[in-house]
């Protein structure tokens, strides 16, 4: 569930 | 996501939505920084740049739309409200949060993941959430007026903080390439000024409840 840019955490 | 980090949202967002219908309930925000929730509102605007370009899950996008939507709604409401605006102590958030916006830019261009606009305001969002409180102190120590800062406003933010620390140590544990120490690090300076911010709170609370005992 990785965003491209690593952050998945909000 | 684990279950850690879900119950964190929900009481990161509660705890906003309690705050906005205090306000929009009693139309007042006496008590209230407007400097602090500006940064939170500027927090969610830098953090979530990447609403539009990365697509996590919809769970993801549909929060930050909510966050992004429920901190901006709490400026307007102290900015614009004709009735709410009368009740901002605008002479006592007198915090000078400028140089704080500026003192996290700077360390997010030293300290950052990669230095791209997307990665270095992500780190500016992160240093920022974890001194946003500070106006919110200040004002509390001078004000002492906890009337729409409610218990579970602040019973809410504390469990959001708890459950992502909790959240960090279970993926260091269970993920091998877990590390975002810009977060955690800042997350735990963030926790500490919160647990400051509570201890402040709870004498302003014990003060107002003794003051309200009939004399």
């Amino acid at each position: 569930e990785e965003a491209e840019s690593g952050h998945d955490e909000l | 996501m684990n279950i850690f980090r879900f119950a964190g949202d929900m009481t990161h967002l509660i705890s906003i939505l309690i705050l906005l219908l205090k306000i929009y309930a009693t139309k007042s925000c006496a008590g209230i920084s407007l400097k602090t929730q500006e940064l939170y509102a500027l927090v969610f605007l830098t953090r979530y740049l990447d609403l539009f370009t990365d697509y996590v899950s919809l769970y993801n996008t549909v929060m930050k739309i909510v966050f992004i939507a429920s901190s901006l709604a709490i400026v307007w409401c102290m900015r614009r409200h004709p009735l709410v605006r009368r009740s901002y102590d605008k002479d006592l958030d007198t915090f000078r949060h400028q140089y704080v916006v500026l003192a996290c830019f700077v360390l997010a261009l030293l300290l950052n993941e990669k230095f791209t606009i997307q990665e270095v305001f992500w780190a500016f969002s992160i240093y920022l959430e974890a001194v946003a409180i500070l106006p919110q102190l200040v004002l509390l120590q001078r004000s002492g007026n906890v009337d729409n800062l409610t218990g579970q406003y602040v019973l809410f933010l504390g469990a959001y903080r708890g459950l992502y620390i909790i959240n960090w140590i279970y993926r260091y544990f269970t993920e091998d390439h877990f590390t975002r120490w810009i977060a955690c690090v800042s997350g735990l300076v963030q926790t500490g000024l919160y647990a400051d911010f509570f201890y402040y709170y709870y004498l302003s609370w014990k003060t107002n409840t003794k003051l309200k005992l009939p004399a």
